[in-house]
């Protein structure tokens, strides 16, 4: 708080910054950084900045304050123009990261991160509080470019190459992924554009995702996308995206692109929660998390004729769920009476009280509990496979019947209203991924539940469903290719002897095409 | 059949509504990724050369920062000591690099007077170099285009007001 | 129709929509410095 500041902290902290920014101006002094640095350091000292900590975070804060009023005055001063404007602007915010990078690295004994990182957390708090009370305070007229800058600017100097900042390269990155969880567009919508980019910097993206040994940053990059996640789906949700809105899913596409092309194994990863966080609508980038697979990995082409798909030795592994997804099985008894069923298959109650723990709500678009649906699913199935796979068998679309786990999927197909059921269905599609024993469980499961289903409203849900994240534009999931050539194709499922085949020119011309693509 | 959205019905919406207002089913349908300035088909890593979330194409050479040793960051210590380039022995592309990379720098105007002396004269209002096309009396000249970094020739009707005359580079050298 | 909260999010990226980041905002700044500083003619580049 201002008012608690001592006298003259202020001035002094005006003057100390602009000394620094005017040394860090002068090119020649790259050769003598450290002496001038030493140097500046003991000026801080005698104008005791460095005495208490709270002295240090007052200091940080009035000069963060001070760089942004000046971030304001450059920007609505009509005598720059934008490149002036934005060259001035780096001019200050450039010299005070610079200060600060200096400090991180320097101070606290050496071979002790704890001093260093508490200074890096404090200042990126700091900037971060004082970027939320601006967004509050300027609303509309909120200006990124001195946030922006002063993130990237820091993040790029932490990672120069240096032995100390190496070694710190975790806490950095966990500090900075913190930081920018705080900042998450649904805190700071104003600020929503410069937060992808900062999220998706090319030396951010490969620290995090590749330099950083035993994929530690993998968790803290899986929460930034879920952040991205969330704040996109209330917007996804309408048919007609905005101008806004478009840019930013765009540019999510982008980044998923390069994680789909760079990183697969960590969308393989973490696909679940992501589908948890994207609407049912945004099929094109729920299919490109669900279009990964392990780059040593080797996909059969799903239109080789008479593939044996159950004969694929990766159907005997279970994928990595790098998801805590049993913990959205809620409440606590809800999850004991569902073990309770898949073990005895009772009491018989059970499935007629399934519909009511999923429906949460009359309101229309939000009537079902997504990630509890998307949970159960995903449990039963795994249940089903250990279940099977314990007796030596490899399941398949006879020995998945008759059992509890098949009997809770079928209740929900058959008990469901419309909705359930897509949601349901779009359950089940969101484990058709690449060759591992979920996708072969789960194709099995879907299959089978057309070829028992009582009603064919049913089987045409499966069909659209199916068919939705196909006609869509590339790129596909393999195990979504494999199961509807299947349906197609195997004469058991009698598919194309439906009324919903042909029910308009257009879907008959759909399915005539795909089915060409097929044959 | 389904009568709701969730259906094949609602699913022939989407269809249907493509031809018409493809705005309106973009999540739906999708688009093209191809379209959006990636190789996607490049054996090499993206994300190195990833320019960010709104650039439609990645990061040329020249944008991607490359940390180098300390100590090849020299020009402090040398710059005082290089030798002065010998002007009349340079070739005209290096004539124009020195005039459009040191801005209000003597060696901007020396650089000028040089490619005064081989028949460039600098338009005033078009700011281009331009010379004759040796035989050419017909109004077509050559000119020098920074952006693409060529000499290309082009029709011009020249008005000599037009034409800047020499820099006086004793007179600046003297104002030093 | 989207809840009172998401229209706030909404107007404020919308207003960010109006001044986006750009890559050169992510690059360190090239300070270009003339060594033998002299007044040149206005119409000769500046930049």
């Amino acid at each position: 708080n201002d008012c608690d500041d001592p006298p003259g902290l202020q001035e002094k902290t005006e003057f100390l910054l602009k000394d620094w920014v005017s040394i860090y101006n002068q090119s020649n002094n790259l050769s003598r950084e450290t002496k001038i640095f030493t140097s500046f350091v003991q000026k801080m000292n005698m104008y005791g900045i460095l005495k208490t900590d709270d002295l240090i975070t007052r200091f940080f804060r009035q000069a963060t304050q001070i760089c942004i009023d000046l971030v304001y005055r450059i920007l609505n001063d009509p005598s720059n123009s934008p490149l002036q404007a934005r060259t001035k602007i780096f001019h200050w915010i450039d010299a005070f990261v610079h200060l600060i990078a200096l400090l991180v690295r320097h101070s606290g004994e050496a071979g002790n991160p704890t001093t260093k990182i508490n200074l890096l957390n404090k200042v990126l708090g700091i900037v971060l509080g004082i970027l939320l009370q601006d967004q509050e305070l300027h609303g509309t007229a909120f200006q990124q470019l001195g946030y922006h800058r002063f993130f990237v600017m820091l993040f790029l100097e932490l990672s120069s190459p240096d032995a100390v900042l190496e070694s710190l390269m975790l806490s950095i990155m966990t500090a900075f992924s913190h930081t920018y969880h705080l900042l998450n567009p649904a805190l700071a919508p104003g600020f929503c554009y410069a937060w992808l980019e900062l999220i998706s910097h090319r030396i951010f993206i490969g620290r995090i995702l590749a330099q950083i040994p035993q994929q530690k940053g993998w968790p803290l990059y899986s929460q930034l996308l879920l952040d991205l996640f969330r704040y996109l789906a209330p917007f996804l949700r309408n048919a007609e995206l905005a101008k806004p809105v478009q840019l930013l899913y765009k540019g999510t596409l982008r980044v998923l692109l390069v994680l789909l092309h760079d990183f697969p194994e960590f969308l393989c990863d973490y696909h679940f929660g992501f589908c948890d966080a994207i609407p049912p609508n945004c099929i094109q980038m729920r299919n490109i998390i669900l279009a990964a697979f392990p780059r040593n990995m080797r996909l059969p082409d799903p239109f080789t004729p008479n593939l044996k798909v159950d004969m694929l030795a990766e159907t005997a592994t279970a994928p990595k769920i790098c998801s805590n997804y049993v913990f959205n099985i809620q409440p606590a008894n809800f999850k004991k009476d569902l073990d309770s069923y898949l073990k005895a298959r009772a009491p018989v109650t059970f499935l007629s009280e399934l519909r009511s723990h999923l429906q949460i709500s009359n309101e229309p678009g939000s009537r079902y509990n997504i990630p509890l649906m998307n949970a159960l699913v995903l449990y039963v199935g795994t249940q089903a496979i250990s279940h099977i796979r314990s007796k030596n068998f490899v399941p398949n679309t006879s020995n998945i019947a008759h059992s509890a786990h098949m009997d809770i999927f079928q209740n929900l197909a058959v008990d469901l209203d419309t909705e359930g059921r897509y949601l349901f269905l779009n359950a089940i599609a969101n484990q058709l991924r690449y060759p591992n024993s979920h996708t072969h469980y789960f194709s099995c499961a879907v299959l089978h539940l057309f070829a028992e289903a009582n009603s064919e409203a049913i089987q045409e849900q499966i069909t659209r469903v199916l068919l939705e994240r196909l006609i869509v534009n590339r790129p596909h999931p393999w195990g979504l290719l494999i199961t509807f050539i299947e349906l197609i194709k195997n004469p058991i499922y009698k598919f194309w002897d439906h009324d919903f085949v042909h029910c308009a020119p257009e879907i008959s011309r759909l399915f005539e095409s795909v089915a060409r693509s097929c044959m | 059949m389904v009568n709701n959205q969730f259906g094949m019905v609602g699913l022939l919406t989407f269809i249907r509504a493509a031809e018409s207002d493809p705005n309106l089913v973009t999540l739906a349908l999708g688009n093209d990724l191809t379209g959006l300035g990636l190789n996607l088909n490049s054996q090499e890593s993206l994300h190195p050369t990833f320019a960010g979330p709104f650039a439609d194409h990645p990061c040329r050479v020249q944008d991607v920062e490359c940390n180098v040793p300390t100590e090849y960051l020299i020009n402090y210590a040398i710059k005082d000591k290089l030798s002065a380039p010998i002007l009349n022995k340079l070739q005209e592309d290096l004539l124009f690099f020195l005039f459009y990379t040191n801005i209000g720098d003597i060696w901007q105007m020396m650089a000028a007077a040089e490619l005064y002396g081989r028949d460039w004269r600098f338009h005033i209002e078009e700011k281009i170099w331009i010379t004759r096309i040796p035989g050419n009396n017909q109004g077509k000249f050559y000119y020098f285009d920074a952006q693409s970094w060529k000499r290309m020739s082009k029709d011009f009707q020249i008005d000599a007001e037009k034409l800047d005359k020499c820099p006086n580079i004793s007179a600046l050298v003297n104002m030093n | 129709p989207l809840h009172k909260d998401h229209q706030l999010q909404f107007k404020m990226m919308e207003a960010a929509y109006y001044h986006l980041p750009t890559p050169a905002d992510s690059e360190r700044l090239n300070i270009y410095l003339p060594r033998t500083p002299v007044p040149t003619p206005q119409h000769y580049p500046q930049q």
